[in-house]
């Protein structure tokens, strides 16, 4: 049985410029998962999460563009296409349900859009760099527990091209996304080259039961001066299962002491 | 008093939105910019437990009782906040990201944010251009009591003025835009380190963008009503 809770996935990840990867998603997460055992592997470390370029520094491909004129040996997207820097991320990870658990697989951010597979199984995320996605994995984890995860990482739509003079935002293409822009350059910062692109916040496994808790919301309001204060909650509740969930909702405010000690 | 439980009955794949009765706390300890007092923080625990299952489900966070207020003062034309009642005044610093090739540890937000309550600013400005910040972020402006002016994702340079002038109408996609905006609000909205959404910098999103996010963060009306709304 899964504990319930979240995991984290933040370790053990591979990365590779998807223009040097042959084999398919699907043959990638069943009968091929990439190794870096072959030095001749296209596959190297990944920084997830991360970027791209991140990546790459950490595999000492790229010099660190955050010293000197450094920035201006790395090849732009502009110049290199969205391709170069479009890449795929890999991971494995271990988890077995019981009966009656779920598992959701989860990015807290991707900029800028991806494809994910898992054991052979595909799904296309949307866009947008400031968004979650929560994919449900229940049906597609391996019997054996051992899955088997890659993703690929498409860079912005319009990742611009910089202008010779530099300038705010280079040349404003970006805003035709909802990503962050300051990646074009402005007075004060260079412009990042692969415009950021990557699996940037969290990816984590989400293990419940039948029922789930999404999303609460906590607002506070006071009267009296201050004297008198409620906790408004409001959450939503998913009842993943197939039949009538009787559940106890419990919420619990505590305040921590010295040495641990809570007060309820 | 802090503890509540509460029978719900779900039906089959049913995804509904529940609010629990409010708790009630007498003078509970608030939590305080920095600079004017202490942040005091409470463990908000919520977890539901299924009848012939167990317990299906946990989720917490920490949470602060504050009250952050903000109006237009007429005369300046420039925005007053009052937190619990009181004004404060704003030190704030400008934030774009901790760093541009998304190297975002714990450790890295900590130290950042500490040096800012170090140099006693009380407010981290997040820019349009920049990222929409990290719950980690928000967990140690709310450690260290710094107020968070969030702007959604619009720069005057990228979105209606700049050299040459840009586009005024946003992204291309205005619903994708909005889609993003609603859920950065849900991921960050439980921080008592949030104090303001923006729609851009030194721009007004397109007027579409700009209506809904407006009507879609204005104030509940209940809450009119509790000190100094």
């Amino acid at each position: 049985m899964a504990e319930i809770g979240k995991t984290v996935l933040d370790k053990g990840w591979l990365a590779a410029r998807s223009t040097e990867v042959a084999l398919t998603g699907v043959q990638l997460t069943t009968s091929d998962p990439p190794s870096i055992a072959d030095p001749t592997s296209p596959w190297m470390e990944a920084a997830v999460p991360g970027t791209v370029l991140g990546t790459l520094l950490k595999n000492k491909l790229i010099p660190d563009p955050f010293y000197g004129l450094q920035n201006e040996a790395i090849l732009d997207i502009a110049d290199s296409g969205r391709e170069y820097y479009t890449f795929w991320f890999f991971t494995s990870f271990e988890c077995k349900l019981s009966n009656n658990q779920h598992a959701d697989l989860n990015f807290r951010a991707i900029n800028y859009s991806a494809e994910v597979y898992l054991n052979g199984h595909k799904e296309v995320l949307p866009k947008g760099m400031f968004r979650r996605h929560s994919i449900d994995i229940t049906d597609i984890l391996n019997p054996d527990g051992q899955n088997l995860l890659a993703v690929i990482v498409y860079p912005p739509d319009h990742p611009g091209r910089i202008p010779p003079a530099g300038g705010q935002g280079g040349d404003h293409e970006i805003a035709k996304d909802v990503a962050a822009q300051y990646v074009e350059g402005w007075d004060w910062m260079t412009p990042i080259r692969d415009r950021n692109t990557g699996i940037w916040d969290e990816v984590s496994i989400t293990v419940t039961g039948p029922v789930k808790i999404v999303d609460p919301h906590l607002v506070s309001s006071f009267f009296d001066d201050y004297k008198r204060v409620y906790l408004h909650t409001t959450t939503e509740l998913v009842n993943k299962s197939a039949w009538e969930a009787e559940c106890s909702l419990n919420i619990q405010v505590s305040t921590e002491l010295e040495g641990n000690m809570c007060l309820v | 008093e802090h503890l509540e439980t509460q029978k719900v009955s779900l039906s089959p794949g049913a995804h509904v939105q529940y609010t629990f009765p409010q708790l009630f706390f007498y003078k509970p300890s608030l939590w305080w910019p920095n600079g004017m007092g202490k942040q005091s923080l409470y463990n908000v625990e919520i977890t539901v437990d299924v009848k012939g299952y167990g317990e299906s489900d946990m989720w917490s966070h920490h949470f602060g009782f504050r009250k952050i207020v903000s109006t237009i003062d007429s005369s300046t034309g420039g925005r007053l906040f009052k937190v619990n009642g009181q004004p404060i005044f704003i030190r704030g610093g400008n934030w774009i990201l901790s760093d541009g090739l998304l190297r975002l540890s714990k450790e890295r937000y900590k130290t950042d944010i500490k040096f800012h309550a170090d140099m006693n600013f009380n407010m981290m400005r997040c820019w349009g251009g920049g990222l929409a910040e990290r719950p980690d972020f928000y967990y140690y402006c709310d450690l260290y009591g710094l107020l968070v002016w969030q702007e959604f994702w619009i720069t005057g340079d990228c979105d209606g003025r700049g050299d040459p002038v840009s586009n005024p109408d946003g992204p291309l996609d205005h619903e994708l835009f909005l889609f993003c905006a609603r859920d950065t609000v849900k991921l960050l909205r439980n921080h008592p380190s949030l104090a303001l959404w923006v729609g851009g910098n030194e721009q007004v999103p397109p007027s579409d963008i700009n209506e809904a996010l407006k009507n879609d963060l204005q104030l509940h009306p209940y809450f009119e009503n509790s000190n100094g709304g």
